[in-house]
């Protein structure tokens, strides 16, 4: 017997309130939703796993400048990225994780790797990037996930206050998720 | 924060998550990570999880972990666990966010105590759902 199939996503969520998006911008998000939904969608129609699905939507997700994550995520207050992703099997709670990662092109990628290559649950930091090399990964330099809005968020918050760093606030543009 | 929670048709869960914390983080801040129980979960006993918010509020609740626990102890539905987490636990503390989960009989949640999350899902009919903000 089949079981039903399901499948939800999410990008970041906090101070979204309409009126603070253009129409333009509110469009492009919709349709990288779509695009990302529907990478693993198309995996559980053709009777795929669950874990195949979810790195898939997670790797179209990293890809969105929009969001927290991979291309587009947000600035260390020295200026870099740091990526963290983790993921997790169901049916025998197998799990991977990276915390603190530079260079890696894709992050979920990177935990699935650590859950599939690895004898841990949770590898951080410089130790992901030379885990990632002994698995054959190229890396990728931590500039490439720059994007111009997330650098400008960064200076006004770097010039505005920089003591406000380790209290996320609602204000608008402070991504966090 | 983005993540992907699913269910396959042989019955098996499955959750992912993935971010870069919050702006100007210092100190090798970890406290936006998806730790494994705080921000990301998956058992075929209970639910798949993925979190997005303050993350901090998230590991000090263990979000996932505590949802499902509720299901698997407790003999609550998806919904019922979500809500008394991200709507009691969570906001309790202060802790603002949401989450999406799905257990193994297809039930899909997506809840949050904030004006918005982009999100998408499947419906029970399998038609495609994409919304931003909280009355989309």
């Amino acid at each position: 017997m089949s079981s039903p199939i399901a499948l939800a996503i999410h990008g970041g969520a906090g101070v979204l309130k309409p009126g603070r998006l253009s129409e333009e911008d509110e469009n492009d998000i919709h349709a990288w939703l779509h695009r990302a939904i529907s990478a693993g969608h198309r995996i559980l129609e053709a009777d795929g796993d669950s874990l195949d699905a979810v790195e898939a939507c997670v790797i179209q997700l990293e890809e969105c400048p929009w969001f927290n994550a991979g291309y587009g995520a947000v600035f260390t207050q020295d200026g870099t990225h740091e990526l963290d992703a983790a993921i997790m099997r169901g049916r025998d709670r197998n799990a991977g994780a990276i915390a603190g990662a530079r260079h890696a092109r894709q992050p979920i990628h990177a935990a699935r790797q650590v859950m599939e290559y690895s004898d841990h649950v949770m590898l951080g930091g410089s130790g992901v990037d030379a885990f990632l090399a002994s698995r054959g990964l190229q890396p990728v330099d931590n500039d490439f996930f720059d994007t111009p809005l997330r650098r400008q968020q960064w200076e006004e918050h770097r010039h505005s206050n920089g003591a406000m760093a380790l209290e996320p606030t609602h204000a608008e543009g402070h991504k966090f998720g | 924060t983005v993540g992907a929670v699913a269910l396959d048709i042989h019955g098996h869960v499955a959750a992912a998550t993935s971010t870069g914390g919050i702006t100007n983080k210092r100190y090798g801040r970890i406290g936006d990570t998806p730790l494994i129980g705080a921000g990301t979960w998956a058992d075929d006993r209970s639910a798949a999880i993925s979190a997005t918010g303050h993350g901090e509020y998230f590991i000090r609740t263990a979000v996932a972990h505590d949802i499902a626990a509720r299901m698997q102890y407790g003999g609550v539905d998806l919904t019922t666990a979500c809500n008394a987490v991200v709507h009691g636990e969570l906001k309790e503390i202060g802790g603002d966010g949401g989450v999406i989960a799905i257990a193994p009989n297809g039930d899909t949640c997506l809840i949050f105590n904030t004006p918005g999350m982009y999100r998408a899902w499947r419906d029970e009919k399998g038609t495609l759902h994409t919304a931003i903000y909280a009355d989309d």
